[in-house]
């Protein structure tokens, strides 16, 4: 696919909208399109509700978060993008059909304890990674 | 904020579905797959299970040390950030000063697990010298791919039923290597403490040795031995020297905790 970028782009350079020359127009979808920008949502999630109070201890439920936005170009600039995003939001925009946009998602995750009952009432603390998002961004 | 219309809960953003109840089994399944567990927990209480007993006490105490570290974000950090680093030491004090810090044991611990006595043999006053305590542990839930950082035994001491108080004893706790039916069973040093017999207060062990032989040979499980002596060599019957077993209270019974590092990320089955 890189390879056919690279023959393609001398013959359509001019198919890329450059923002100097086309002023405002990404402004404009944002307005006009109400679009999302990728963010972090609350998502509790509850061992209670899941009826496991009976073997664990604590927390009764943890606030895991997830991210949703879009991630359309250009990317904002208070949004935690990678440089392969921005590029892959570009190529979308050449190319919409064969490359989606980049995806909001998980840019840093942390751990949280979990202190459970096993089925011989011994007492286990655990830490399981990679459970919480501490921030999103676009991938 | 969603609104119901036949099986389909209809929300500001998607369309999601009612869940079956072989789903949200089969979803509780994959979650606690993700927990690193075979299957939902069944602990029964124990007879007597109203008092909180020592291991959950101490074990709630950790938790709560480390909660409170994510929450101030000291331990929360990245995926590499190290667990519960600078922990201070639980509630439950220590007359031990000996032995890994904690905060250094928790920080390489991925899973910390504690292990109720299940069993505790005495040879006390009524039988002939050396008096002992012996104690047992249930480590069959351990689960495979976790290796042993460290593991402490815990054991109350009360004030000593002796008019000395400020004599000095010397307490060994020793692995059973192997049991002798004609002879005395061979016996591993694990640690050593010297308390005065009027210090009153949690014992800890160090008995980290003894957890990697078990955990490498689950069968070959004995469990522990406790020795008591006075300066002379002389023998003291443990719970005369204040060591409290399974007929103290629930809130100071011995336990065993034992800190692990997983090898692995645990592998969950494809759905």
């Amino acid at each position: 696919a890189l390879k056919q970028l690279k023959k393609r782009q001398p013959k359509k350079s001019n198919d890329l909208p450059h923002p100097n020359k086309l002023p405002g127009i990404f402004d404009d979808i944002h307005a006009a399109e109400g679009r999302q920008v990728c963010r972090r949502h609350e998502l509790y999630v509850s061992f209670q509700d899941l009826g496991w109070l009976d073997w664990v201890i604590a927390p009764q439920g943890y606030s895991a978060y997830y991210c949703e936005g879009e991630c359309a170009f250009p990317l904002d600039s208070c949004m935690n993008a990678t440089n392969h995003a921005i590029l892959q939001s570009l190529v979308h925009l050449m190319k919409p059909d064969s490359v989606p946009k980049a995806c909001c998602a998980p840019t840093k995750l942390s751990a949280t304890s979990v202190l459970y009952y096993d089925t011989s009432n011994n007492v286990i603390l655990k830490k399981h990674r990679n459970m919480v998002v501490k921030s999103c961004g676009c991938h | 904020s969603g609104s119901f219309h036949g099986n389909y809960l209809h929300t500001s953003s998607f369309l999601q579905r009612r869940l079956s109840g072989w789903e949200k089994r089969e979803m509780q399944r994959e979650i606690l797959s993700i927990l690193g567990l075979p299957g939902r927990p069944r602990p029964r209480p124990p007879p007597g299970a109203k008092l909180p007993s020592s291991a959950p006490l101490f074990m709630l105490d950790l938790y709560h040390a480390m909660a409170s570290e994510e929450e101030d974000g000291r331990g929360s950090g990245d995926t590499d950030v190290a667990w519960g680093r600078g922990v201070s030491r639980p509630v439950l004090t220590s007359l031990s000063t000996q032995g890994p810090p904690l905060e250094r044991v928790i920080s390489h611990a991925d899973m910390v697990m504690s292990f109720v006595n299940m069993v505790e043999h005495d040879r006390d006053l009524f039988y002939q010298e050396p008096y002992w305590k012996e104690f047992r542990f249930d480590l069959t839930q351990i689960p495979s791919g976790e290796c042993v950082t460290a593991a402490e035994f815990r054991i109350y001491k009360m004030r000593s039923f002796t008019r000395h108080l400020n004599k000095t004893l010397h307490i060994s706790v020793y692995e059973i290597v192997t049991e002798q039916s004609n002879r005395e069973s061979d016996l591993f040093l694990l640690d050593l403490q010297t308390v005065q017999a009027g210090d009153e207060g949690w014992l800890v062990f160090d008995v980290t040795a003894a957890s990697n032989h078990w955990l490498l040979n689950r069968k070959s499980h004995l469990g522990l031995r406790l020795y008591v002596e006075a300066e002379d060599g002389r023998s003291v019957d443990p719970g005369l020297a204040g060591l409290l077993g399974r007929q103290g209270p629930r809130s100071k019974q011995p336990f065993m905790v034992t800190f692990f590092r997983a090898n692995q990320n645990p592998i969950r089955a494809p759905r």
